[in-house]
């Protein structure tokens, strides 16, 4: 069928025919089904408005609008099916791609972005993230950890210890991921570890994004005195998210377990062999 | 001799909050970064040392840090070698190992010399070609594979296919 699949034992994932974006997970042990888009989107970094003359940078994030841009509506794909893996190679633009990739045994997918040199030619600073979007009733609420440990409950436009008039819809509801982000509607849950702390949000009922790559053209005069503007054509980053969905009520197993192993992952020492034995005799 | 101090103290330095959420400006996390990989060397020379007591054999341990971007000089090269995975867990895990090669068979073999099952697989958009081969790996403990180029037979490594194209 046209239709892009990739499964194993536990999971399936889909991806629509044309646009060879993902569409649709399926937790395969708990028959869980769940559309799910995701795409990498920009925001155009604010160099301040009649509002505030506040400018993004390194200590501010502040897109001089609420709707980010989408990188692309489609990506070119090609499929790898081999025994040991199942990928799907994604590329957005000469900019940002993504490899969706499944192994045997594995309760979640793993895509590994890659983003940049960003390019600011067009004298517009970047903030690039990955979105999430589903149709999870999640009643403005969302979760993410603090430093690993304790899971803290976020709502949108809300402060627990103040009154919050709300000036920044878009950065005033990020916070800091350290491992992980997630959005549940009592039943399901859908949860996205990083390997590394970015800035997150849920900002609409369903969805979730993660910060990866920022490329900006203004100090934000918060004491930096430059803009966060690597030299020359700029960095590229290259990092994994791993995909969960399961039951709200056995998630926090599968995202804790993994993202121990994510944290503490195994470190590959390779030698060319045949050295002399260590101990005399 | 190997010897971590350096990293320690390039990690001490980096707890400062310019390093953690990135609020420095270039030269400073340049700085930084110089620090990390100056403290590498010498505690990759503490691992080897450990790595070679423990595993009983006195070898050339090879430290490949750009694994994430497929390059591995002596994985790219040799026709065997060996792979020691080190688990810092409390518990065994299974890690599928991914190793840029060339474009050969190979042949994988676990710590009891029992052979693994074990693909190539081509990058699409590069002709680089991966090897993968899932690792058993003990608590806190680490598993020697080893790695051997099957002469005389090329790879029939799975390339990709095309998946979706540009819609109408």
């Amino acid at each position: 069928s046209r239709i892009l699949t990739i499964q194993n034992e536990h999971l399936r994932a889909r991806f629509d025919p044309d646009t060879g974006l993902l569409v649709e997970l399926k937790n395969l042990d708990h028959d869980l089904l769940l559309p799910v888009r995701q795409a990498f989107y920009w925001y155009n970094a604010s160099t301040g408005n009649n509002l505030s003359t506040q400018v993004s940078g390194a200590y501010i994030f502040r897109p001089n609008r609420q709707e980010p841009l989408l990188m692309n509506h489609w990506a070119q794909t090609r499929v790898v099916k081999t025994a040991l893996v199942q990928e799907v190679h994604q590329n957005f633009s000469a900019w940002c791609s993504q490899v969706v990739r499944l192994y045997p045994g594995q309760r979640h997918l793993e895509l590994e972005w890659t983003v940049g040199p960003i390019p600011v030619g067009d004298g517009w600073g970047k903030e690039v993230i990955s979105r999430f979007d589903t149709a999870l009733e999640t009643k403005g609420l969302f979760f993410t950890d603090s430093n690993g440990r304790e899971i803290l409950e976020r709502r949108r436009d809300y402060r627990p210890t103040w009154e919050l008039n709300q000036t920044e819809p878009v950065a005033g509801n990020y916070y800091p991921v350290n491992s992980r982000i997630y959005i549940t509607d009592g039943n399901m849950q859908l949860t996205v570890l990083t390997d590394r702390s970015q800035g997150g949000s849920s900002l609409k009922d369903g969805s979730i994004e993660l910060m990866v790559h920022r490329r900006l053209l203004r100090d934000d005069g918060r004491g930096v005195g430059e803009a966060l503007l690597e030299k020359g054509s700029g960095s590229w980053v290259r990092g994994r998210h791993l995909v969960l969905l399961d039951k709200a009520s056995i998630a926090a197993v599968g995202h804790r377990l993994q993202s121990e192993k994510e944290l503490l992952s195994p470190q590959v020492v390779l030698a060319p062999g045949g050295g002399s034995p260590y101990h005399r005799g | 001799s190997g010897d971590s101090t350096s990293l320690n103290e390039a990690m001490a330095v980096l707890q400062h909050h310019d390093a953690v959420s990135g609020t420095s400006q270039q030269h400073v996390a340049d700085d930084y970064a110089r620090q990390l990989a100056a403290g590498w060397g010498p505690c990759e020379v503490l691992l080897s040392n450990a790595l070679s007591r423990l595993s009983g054999s006195k070898e050339e341990f090879t430290f490949c840090r750009n694994l994430n971007i497929s390059v591995c000089p002596l994985s790219q090269t040799a026709e065997s070698f060996q792979v020691t995975i080190y688990n810092p867990l409390g518990r065994k895990v299974d890690w599928m190992v991914r190793l840029p090669v060339s474009q050969h068979v190979f042949l994988v073999k676990d710590p009891s010399g029992t052979v693994v099952p074990s693909d190539v697989v081509t990058m699409p958009s590069s002709d680089m070609q991966e090897l993968l081969f899932s690792a058993s790996v003990p608590a806190l403990g680490f598993s020697i594979y080893s790695v051997t180029q099957v002469p005389g037979r090329s790879p029939q490594a799975h390339t990709s296919q095309p998946g979706s194209q540009k819609p109408s």
